[in-house]
């Protein structure tokens, strides 16, 4: 079975595109063995 | 033509004999001796090749991942047999099978191979393993206490199962579209549903100076349909979010119940009756829309940054998705016909522009056998 997220997380990215340090980051790679309760991903409030 | 004639006399005289069953070297008795057996070898000896075969294969795709070779998409015949088997019915059988009381003292034997067989960890389980009737109260299992400790960051999105990831990322200029592998990709909307809440802008950005996620011409992206105008207004448009995703899978021998990733508010309930064919990587490769055509079950919501969704869907195997904070939600239900357009079973939880809240880490749901 599998379970798909789709979510709305802070994207820092200016006009110009370029990434900030606000924005949502995975902390995890493909092919990662995850459990629950571990972070997926975090972003950091300005 | 001389050893023809013989057996044909030879079998004239066991018929004026009567055709008797006893033994006494007759060639026809002999002949019917090695029948069994003999289909008993020719079936390993296929089997065994068909093994071997797999293990060529699955050799040849490591060697190919190895050297950074990503594998593309590519139906096969296997898959399109796939296609014309009644899975739904196979997973309700062995769901029937599954469900089969176990002997009590046979139940530690038979949990323990299964674990052995798909690399579960027993030591975990909440009840001691005389106490799961069946290997479906097995698999629905609960865990200790404090074996799945949250990450109580309040600035990040756990993990709702334990599984593999398969695919992640951010739905920026890729239309909102989810590689299920390279070379074949499912949009968000046919995944969640064509009245999904997705809000398909990314929120802050000026729509008619840069590309939308999703053609302004093709409207099916962009429309925002819900039960009610109220629910709309729910989901507050706040500055800079983007739209992420990440896709995870679970093997037979993981834990299978369903945890909340965040804390939400699930406002709809959408439900897909679907095929079910296998999700193992192999089924990624070649079926098409494989988590689109899949039966499966989405909870949309909003949470403190936007929108959030979790899809749960099922599998040959894994055929049943129960909700907890929908119990009588029954899914992979025999039905005489399944149309792939037939439209998703909706539900508009209560209060509506409310719905049902979910904590961080709390069991949302489990996935079933058959």
């Amino acid at each position: 079975s599998t379970v798909v997220l789709v979510f709305q997380a802070p994207t820092g990215n200016s006009p110009d595109g370029s990434s900030s340090s606000s924005d949502y980051r995975f902390c995890v790679k493909q092919g990662d063995r995850v459990r629950v309760g571990q972070a997926l991903g975090r972003w950091k409030e300005e | 033509s001389s050893s023809i004639n013989n057996i044909r006399s030879n079998r004239r005289t066991f018929s004026s004999l009567g055709g008797g069953s006893g033994g006494g070297g007759t060639g026809d008795s002999n002949g019917n001796a090695f029948l069994l057996p003999g289909a008993t070898v020719a079936t390993i000896l296929m089997l065994g090749a068909l093994h071997g075969r797999r293990l060529y294969e699955d050799k040849k795709i490591e060697e190919k991942r190895e050297r950074g070779i990503e594998l593309e998409f590519h139906q096969d015949v296997k898959a399109s047999f796939l296609g014309i088997l009644p899975l739904r019915s196979i997973s309700r059988a062995w769901g029937s099978l599954t469900s089969v009381e176990i002997p009590v003292w046979m139940r530690p034997f038979v949990y323990k191979a299964w674990s052995r067989a798909f690399h579960s960890n027993l030591e975990e389980a909440k009840l001691p393993l005389e106490e799961y009737a069946s290997l479906r109260d097995f698999f629905v299992r609960s865990l200790k206490e404090g074996c799945r400790p949250i990450d109580p960051d309040p600035r990040c999105l756990v993990s709702p199962v334990d599984g593999t990831v398969l695919r992640f990322g951010e739905l920026k200029e890729s239309r909102g579209m989810i590689e299920q592998v390279k070379g074949h990709s499912y949009s968000v909307p046919a995944l969640l549903g064509t009245n999904s809440l997705l809000p398909m802008v990314p929120e802050g950005k000026d729509e008619s100076g840069e590309e939308a996620v999703g053609d302004k011409g093709d409207k099916s992206w962009l429309r925002v349909s819900l039960a009610s105008p109220k629910l709309r207004g729910s989901i507050s448009a706040s500055p800079m979010k983007g739209l992420y995703y990440c896709v995870i899978y679970l093997r037979p021998g993981d834990y299978h119940r369903i945890h909340s990733p965040a804390d939400w508010n699930a406002l709809v309930r959408r439900h897909f009756a679907g095929r079910l064919f296998p999700v193992n990587e192999r089924a990624t490769r070649t079926i098409k829309n494989l988590y689109v055509e899949n039966e499966r079950v989405v909870l949309e919501g909003i949470w403190k940054q936007g929108f959030m969704a979790l899809a749960a869907v099922g599998a040959t195997n894994i055929g049943s998705i129960q909700l907890f904070i929908e119990p009588e939600l029954r899914t992979n239900k025999p039905k005489k016909k399944l149309f792939p357009t037939e439209p998703p079973e909706e539900r508009v939880y209560d209060p509506q522009g409310q719905g049902v809240k979910l904590e961080k880490g709390k069991e949302v749901g489990v996935f079933n056998m058959g």
